[in-house]
């Protein structure tokens, strides 16, 4: 049982490592088990060190720090077991224009194997949808939905 | 197989006439104020998968995801979501070139499963998409508000993840 | 001592209804003791009607509502006992570009007659400001501030 | 009155040199990427008003506060932040048409406060500010975070802000 574990836990842990060093260039993040001779005994901490900074447990990162070890770790379970299909309701809060443009690439890298549906309230997200779909709620309580031509965005 | 369109009717805001999503196999966006409906969208995708529970789609119950008649519309008798694929690839194991999923709900809160316009249960449903739509933990869906838990999750329940996968 | 309470209750209630119809246009909220007749025994609902919309418990609005309405509290509570300086450290996650807007206004007013300082990643919520600091943090781990010319942005 | 200026020496990130932030009447916005440096000049204002706990300033105990060297530099033997207040209105009650409020905290935890390079108490300070500084619930300080909690706050404690309010 242990060792069913331990398979999973390298397998995301690498995931992770990979993902956070795109997302944080020049970063290093990786998980680590508590107890590392009886796993269920312990919880699993993040280690992350930002570029220039030292390595800490997560909770002494900023707000938007934080934001992006866990999307990373929400991206390394979704790679864990990859399916045809995602969908990321405003998964981009907190975050600043250069890290928004950094998740913004990934997705798209990522829709290249797989479909994605993407909510989100930032120009830098939704530029680099291959289709963009506008909703607004008229006063009648309906929800409407329209195609929304992407060529005029900057990219 | 990707998923070609999505298709809602009386399905919260969406009032009663049928609202069509064409989707790209890539990347679709969507945008707009708060209150449009954008995450109402995610709750169909949700619906129509098969979720159990309403209250993952923030509804008290089914019979709360039928349009409520907004502002002086009548309520719908009924909503359904139908999820449209392109299975040229028979990535899906169903002898089919396109394949239509769709679930109604009725006021009573009685859900009826169609694939390709023949009920269906939701079991025969679960196992058709199961290995292209859904992950252990779910977690190729990630709701409005999910990264703000998996921020607060305290190592624990962080590391019960893992169990979980395993 | 319930009498104390209603008091307060009424004031930040009217201050909340206020600001709400301000967040909100054509939008009204109230707040609502649980139980009026002992108030401690009850809770406090909040009530909100975006315009076109009937009125619900605050609970079954949108990510957005939810947060614009809980500004309105947090306002209202700030007018209840004004003070000289307001610190507000990102308070605009999870707001559409025209709440955004909204916002940026009410505290572009409010800063006229006390003093606030504003930590956002927003453009549209910076361009309001009088006075704009840029924060970096280099690689040596030390944050330098630097002022900013406010007349290139986007109003 | 109102602060002219905010100065800062080995608080946190903000290293061994001196830095001055000076204020707008109005409207001051502070902007940068993530893990700048934003909050910890919120985390500073919170320090030089008094606050009691170290964890509201998102540290262990006073010593997290001191600039820790970050990449090779030493680090700081005492962490301090000024603010610098136009009195010309005389809000504040004290004879002086500039006031300099300071707190100072060595590496053994230990604060001292000046009131225009005075020695003084803390109380002294708060008395001082409390008309024009803070808010009965610090409802002025919005801190990152704040609105999330305000969000998810249940109607009782709701409730509960206007008891502590009356
Ligand atoms: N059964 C229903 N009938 C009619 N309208 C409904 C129903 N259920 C929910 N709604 C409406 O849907 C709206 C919420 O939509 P949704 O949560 O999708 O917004 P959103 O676009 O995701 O906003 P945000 O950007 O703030 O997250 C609410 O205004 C609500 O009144
Ligand atoms: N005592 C200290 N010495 C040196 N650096 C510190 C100290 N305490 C905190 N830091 C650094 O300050 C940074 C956090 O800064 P802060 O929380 O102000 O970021 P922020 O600009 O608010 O980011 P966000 O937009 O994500 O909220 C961290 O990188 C942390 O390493
Ligand atoms: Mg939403
Ligand atoms: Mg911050």
């Amino acid at each position: 049982k242990k060792e069913v574990f331990m398979q999973t836990f390298n397998e995301l842990s690498q995931h992770f490592s990979k993902i956070f060093s795109e997302l944080s260039p020049g970063g290093v993040a990786r998980l680590v088990l508590e107890n590392e001779e009886s796993p269920f005994e312990g919880g699993l901490e993040i280690d992350a060190k930002p570029r220039g900074k030292e390595i800490t447990r997560v909770d002494v990162l900023s707000g938007g720090e934080k934001a992006l070890t866990a999307l990373a770790f929400i991206f390394a379970l979704q790679h864990f077991r990859p399916t045809a299909l995602y969908v990321l309701d405003e998964i981009d809060a907190h975050l600043d224009p250069q890290n928004l443009h950094r998740i913004a690439e990934l997705i798209r890298r990522s829709s290249r194997e797989s479909q994605v549906i993407l909510v989100t309230l930032h120009d830098s997200m939704m530029s680099v949808a291959d289709r963009l779909f506008g909703v607004t709620m008229e006063k009648s309580g309906i929800s409407r939905l329209f195609s929304v031509e992407l060529a005029g965005l900057a990219a | 197989a990707y998923v070609s369109k999505i298709e809602l009717r009386g399905f919260k805001s969406f009032g009663n006439s049928k609202v069509s999503i064409p989707l790209s196999r890539g990347l679709t966006a969507i945008v707009g104020p708060n209150g449009s409906g954008k995450s109402n969208v995610v709750d169909a995708l949700c619906f129509v998968l098969g979720r159990m529970s309403a209250k993952l789609m923030r509804a008290e119950r089914f019979s709360d995801l039928l349009f409520n008649g907004g502002n002086g519309q009548r309520p719908a008798p009924f909503a359904e979501v139908s999820l449209h694929f392109n299975n040229e690839d028979s990535a899906l194991p169903i002898n089919s070139t396109t394949v239509a999923i769709s679930r109604r709900v009725d006021r009573s809160g009685k859900c009826v499963y169609r694939i390709n316009k023949k009920r269906a249960s939701r079991q025969e449903i679960v196992d058709l998409l199961s290995k292209s739509m859904s992950s252990p933990g779910g977690y190729n869906f990630i709701m409005q508000g999910d990264v703000d838990r998996f921020i607060k999750i305290d190592p624990f329940d962080r590391r019960i993840i893992i169990d979980d996968l395993a």
